[in-house]
C-alpha cells in the first residue's frame, strides 16, 4: 500500500522517506524505526511517537496515517509536511508579515491546546517541530519527547525541550512542572518569528539562564514564590526585568497587544503564565490585521 | 471550544493529599497547580 | 473518549468479545490440525499410534483458554506488584496482556512467555523507564526472552499504549461528591471508600468489564457497589439539578443508571 521513494531524513532512532500511499496517491512520509540498535528493544521515542500520535486527531497536529510492521522495522506512515518554520525563518528570500505570524501563532496554539487539554505535554517545541502542509497549515510533530500529564506526586525529569526553548523551571531543574513549559517554548518561537534570529540562544545550559535573565530579569521570590529554594538560584547574576520601552525598541514591529501576548507566555513564574486558552482569547487575536489565511501566505 | 463541560470549584473539595503537595517547597516553584490535577481527575470522570 | 484508542479499538459488546474469542480459537485450532496432517502424511505411523494422536491432539475449546489467559493475567497483578510498580502501570500490563490474547491463542504463544513481555512494554508506555536488564535481573527471565515478542505485543495492541483505567475517574467522582452533596458526607468516610474501591478496581480490571463499559462507568459501579445510597443519592442531585435544562447533550439519568446496574452486576 505504501511506497517509500526518496530518503529524506535520518534521525538516531528513524530514517524518514517520502512515498505515496498507492490506493489514493496521497503523498506520504514514512518514518522507519531502528529496531535492531536498541538494546532495550522497542526506543522510548517510537513508542511515544505511537502512544500519542495514535490519541490525537486534529488540525494542527501532524497525522499519523497508518502504522506497520515490515522486515522487523515499525513504520509510521505520516501525513506529508514539506516545510517548517525554521526554515522560514532562516530563508531571507522569503518575506512574511505579521498577519502571517499571527496565522502561524493561532495554528501552534490550537494544536498545542488540543494535546493540552488531552492532557498531553510535548516537551519539544521548536520551529523546526512545527511542521506546515502544502496549503500552509501548522501542524505540530514530534512527539518523542511527549508524555501525558503526570499523577500529582510523580517526579519529571527537567532535561526536556531544546536548550533555547526551555522555559526557566525546567532550567532551574523542576520535577512537577506542568504543561507551562510548552507555552513558554511557544512564546520564544514568537520572539524569533519577530526577530528573525533565535531570541534566547544559550551555548549551554548554564549560559542558557544567564542569556535568560537578561534578556527578561531574573525572577525573585516576589512574583515566584520559592524560586529561590531552586539549587541553582543561589549562583544567578540578578539583572532587572526590560521596560516596556526596551521590549518596544527590540520587538519594533510589534503592537501593544503583541507584546502583551509575548509577555503573557515568557511570564517566568509558570503559575501565573497564560495557559493555551488565555492566549487564544488574548487580544493580540482580536485587533487588525487578522491572521492571514494560511493558503495565501507565499 | 473552549467553554469547560463542567464546573470546577476549588473551595468545595477537601483533597488532603493534594493540599499537601501544594504547600511543598519544590511544587510551588515547580509551578504545581491544584486546578489543573482537579481538572485531570474530574475529566477523566465526566469523560 | 470517543476519539481516544481505547473506545476505537477495544470497545466490544459481549457477543462481538465472544465471536472475537471464537475466531482466535478457530485460527489456531485448524493451524493445529494442519500441522497434525502434514505431521501423519509425513510419517507412516501405525493405526494405533494415529488413535494416540488423536486422542492426545485435541486443541483447547475457547474456555480452556480463557481458564489459561486469567491464569496468567493473575500472575502478571502478582508479578508487577512483586516489583513495586505503580497501579496505574500494574492496570496497564494487565490491559495489554489480556488484549494479546485476545487477538492471539495460548496454542500460538504460550501465556508465560508473554507474562514479562507485558510488563516491561508497559512500564515503557508509561513512561516508567525500566532498562531490560535490571528488569530481568528483578524479575528472572534473559533479555532475549522479555524482548523476543515485544514487536509482536505492540502490533497485536493495534499500537494502542494510551489506556484510559477507572482510577483517576475515582479520584475526580471522591471530589464531585464532595460538591454535590456538599457538607453531606464525612471525609473520613469518604477517604476509606476511596481506598476500598481503588482495591476493587484492581481486581475488576481483570475481567471483561473493561471492554464492555467506560473507565467512568466503571468506576461508578464499584464505587455503588461500596455505598449504593450514596451514589443513588449523587447521581440523583447531580442530575435532577441537570434535568431543567433539557437538552440533547444531558445524559439521562435513568439510562446511565441502568448502564450502572449492568455493570455493577458484571463485575459482582
Amino acid at each position: 500500500e505504501y511506497t517509500k521513494e526518496k530518503k529524506v531524513g535520518e534521525g538516531t532512532y528513524a530514517v524518514v522517506y517520502l512515498g505515496t500511499k498507492q490506493s489514493t496517491g496521497r503523498q506520504i512520509a514514512v518514518k522507519e524505526i531502528k529496531t535492531s540498535e536498541f538494546k532495550d528493544g522497542l526506543d522510548m521515542s517510537a513508542i511515544r511517537e505511537v502512544k500519542y500520535l495514535q490519541e490525537i486527531q486534529h488540525d494542527n497536529v501532524i497525522e499519523l496515517v497508518d502504522i506497520f510492521m515490515a522486515y522487523d522495522n515499525l513504520n509510521l506512515v505520516l501525513e506529508f509536511l514539506p516545510s517548517d518554520l525554521e526554515v522560514i525563518i532562516k530563508d531571507r528570500s522569503i518575506l512574511f508579515t505579521p498577519a502571517d505570524i499571527k496565522s502561524w501563532m493561532l495554528m501552534t496554539l490550537r494544536g498545542v491546546h488540543h494535546c493540552h487539554r488531552n492532557f498531553i505535554l510535548h516537551r519539544d517545541l521548536k520551529p523546526n517541530n512545527l511542521l506546515l502542509s502544502p496549503d500552509g497549515v501548522i501542524k505540530v510533530a514530534d512527539f518523542g519527547l511527549a508524555r501525558a500529564v503526570p499523577s500529582p506526586h510523580e517526579m519529571l525529569t527537567s532535561n526536556v525541550v531544546t536548550r533555547w526553548y526551555r522555559a526557566p523551571e525546567l532550567l532551574f531543574g523542576a520535577k512537577h512542572y506542568t504543561s507551562a513549559i510548552d507555552i513558554w517554548s511557544v512564546g520564544v518561537i514568537f520572539a524569533e518569528l519577530m526577530l528573525r534570529i533565535p531570541y534566547l540562544p544559550g551555548q549551554n545550559d548554564i549560559d542558557q539562564m544567564e542569556v535568560t535573565f537578561r534578556a527578561l530579569g531574573t525572577p525573585t521570590d516576589k512574583e515566584w514564590p520559592e524560586v529561590s529554594s531552586f539549587g541553582s538560584y543561589n549562583k544567578l547574576q540578578i539583572y532587572p526585568p526590560p521596560s516596556i520601552d526596551e521590549l518596544r525598541k527590540r520587538f519594533i514591529a510589534a503592537s501593544e497587544n503583541a507584546l502583551n501576548f509575548m509577555c503573557g507566555m515568557l511570564t517566568m513564574n509558570p503559575k501565573k503564565r497564560w495557559n493555551a486558552i488565555e492566549c487564544l482569547e488574548s487580544e493580540y487575536f482580536k485587533e487588525m490585521p487578522p491572521p492571514s489565511d494560511p493558503s495565501e501566505i507565499k | 471550544n473552549t467553554i469547560p463541560r463542567f464546573k470546577l470549584d476549588e473551595k468545595l473539595y477537601s483533597d488532603p493529599f493534594i493540599k499537601d503537595l501544594e504547600n511543598r517547597k519544590e511544587f510551588v516553584a515547580s509551578g504545581f497547580r491544584t486546578d489543573y490535577v482537579y481538572e485531570r481527575v474530574l475529566t477523566e470522570a465526566f469523560m | 473518549y470517543r476519539h481516544s484508542s481505547q473506545y476505537r479499538f477495544w470497545s466490544f459488546s459481549k457477543e462481538r468479545l465472544r465471536e472475537k474469542r471464537v475466531n482466535t480459537n478457530k485460527i489456531a485450532a485448524d493451524t493445529i490440525y494442519k500441522n497434525i496432517l502434514d505431521f501423519k502424511n509425513q510419517q507412516d505411523l501405525t493405526q494405533e499410534q494415529l488413535d494416540v494422536l488423536d486422542a492426545r491432539t485435541q486443541p483447547l475449546s475457547v474456555d480452556d483458554e480463557l481458564k489459561l489467559i486469567n491464569f496468567y493475567a493473575k500472575k502478571v497483578q502478582v508479578i508487577s506488584q512483586h516489583l513495586n510498580l505503580p497501579t496505574e502501570i500494574i492496570a496497564t500490563s494487565i490491559s495489554f496482556f489480556k488484549k494479546f490474547f485476545l487477538e492471539n491463542s495460548v496454542m500460538q504463544y504460550d501465556p508465560k512467555s508473554l507474562v514479562h513481555t507485558t510488563i516491561f512494554l508497559a512500564c515503557k508506555a508509561e513512561n516508567y523507564f525500566i532498562s531490560v536488564d535490571s528488569f530481568a535481573k528483578k524479575a528472572k527471565p534473559n533479555r532475549e526472552a522479555i524482548l523476543k515478542y515485544e514487536f509482536k505485543l505492540l502490533e497485536s495492541l493495534k499500537f494502542s499504549l494510551l489506556i484510559h483505567h477507572p482510577y483517576k475517574p475515582l479520584h475526580g467522582f471522591f471530589l464531585d461528591i464532595q460538591n454535590v452533596l456538599h457538607g453531606k458526607v464525612d471525609l473520613n468516610y469518604m477517604g476509606q471508600t476511596y481506598d476500598k474501591c481503588k482495591k476493587k478496581i484492581t481486581e475488576a480490571i481483570l475481567t471483561d468489564v473493561v471492554y464492555l463499559f467506560t473507565p467512568p462507568q466503571i468506576t461508578l459501579a464499584i464505587l455503588m457497589i461500596e455505598d449504593e445510597a450514596l451514589i443513588t443519592k449523587y447521581l440523583e442531585l447531580k442530575f435532577s439539578v441537570n434535568s431543567e435544562k433539557k437538552n440533547n447533550d444531558t445524559i439521562s439519568f435513568s439510562t446511565l443508571l441502568t448502564i450502572i446496574n449492568d455493570c455493577k452486576s458484571f463485575i459482582q
